[in-house]
């Protein structure tokens, strides 16, 4: 837990835009924080 | 004069935007609704192989995950640690059913 | 000159809202066109086999699919009832949705990426209502950038 913030993404499945996942991997794809 | 004339312009655009945009919900409900017949009409035809899958992302390891609609997926920001390895988490969440993961691409 | 700077800003605003209909209404004829080419593909392919494919072989839209490197270690847990899942990586992953696994199928004849082939683009009209083909034929050229098609 240590490794991460208390801050997360949120999608919510077949509800959310697929733009949110994309979202997601833009954040991971940056790295930590 | 110029003003009366360019006022003049843009009502009549305005109204040609207002009838275009009607247009373009008109045709996005009629595509939802498309959509959505040939999920239903069609559901046990609406599926892909696990190598269609393992084709689109050659190299990796997948987990495919099917959940109910509105299932929750949080993804928590990393966050960089000193002299600690690099954590990425994902949590999902379900209220209407069970969650079924299949790991692919796994040799 | 007041009321024409009004309607100056209030043109501005619908043209913005056309192009992101529009740009929605793309999305929504790439998902009409992925569908309905991926239901006849495993039509076509029962109908060879003269059968269904093995149901552990095969996975039912919708789902999301999360990869990953092959060396990523996952750990993951599980409550009893399968309703929440915890997955540990130790390297970075993407999520996709299956629209995105039909896109990369080829199932979208191209579109989404405006490289459509004569062929294809005769599939795609094919598979929407007459009164979109317009928008079919502009994005086989493109992302779709004039606000919004007459005709």
């Amino acid at each position: 837990a240590g490794c991460l913030t208390p801050n997360s993404y949120t999608y919510r499945i077949n509800s959310s835009p697929s733009k949110e996942l994309s979202d997601i991997n833009r954040m991971i794809r940056q790295g930590s924080v | 004069h110029r003003a009366s004339n360019r006022l003049m312009e843009l009502k009549n655009e305005l109204e040609d935007l207002e009838q275009k945009e009607c247009m373009l919900d008109q045709q996005k409900f009629w595509v939802e609704q498309s959509i959505r017949n040939t999920t239903e009409d069609c559901s046990d035809l609406t599926y892909v192989n696990h190598e269609d899958i393992c084709n689109c992302f050659s190299g990796h390891n997948l987990l495919a995950v099917r959940a109910p609609s509105g299932t929750q997926l949080d993804v928590p920001i990393p966050k960089a640690v000193q002299n600690s390895p690099a954590k990425y988490q994902i949590h999902l969440k379900s209220v209407n059913g069970p969650i079924d993961v299949v790991l692919l691409n796994k040799l | 000159a007041q009321e024409c700077q009004n309607l100056e800003v209030e043109r501005q605003r619908r043209l913005e809202r056309i192009k992101q209909k529009q740009s929605q209404l793309q999305e929504l004829i790439l998902q009409q066109i992925a569908f309905k080419n991926l239901v006849q593909r495993n039509r076509q392919t029962e109908q060879q086999a003269n059968r269904p494919p093995p149901p552990n072989s095969i996975i039912h839209l919708p789902f999301i699919i999360v990869n990953t490197s092959k060396k990523t270690v996952i750990d993951c847990s599980i409550s009893n009832d399968k309703f929440e899942y915890l997955f540990n990586f130790d390297s970075m992953f993407e999520i996709h949705d299956d629209i995105e696994v039909l896109k990369r199928m080829g199932m979208a004849c191209g579109l989404e990426v405006g490289k459509c082939s004569p062929e294809d683009l005769k599939v795609a009209r094919s598979l929407v209502p007459k009164a979109l083909e317009p928008y079919v034929i502009e994005m086989a050229k493109g992302p779709i950038s004039n606000v919004y098609i007459t005709g």
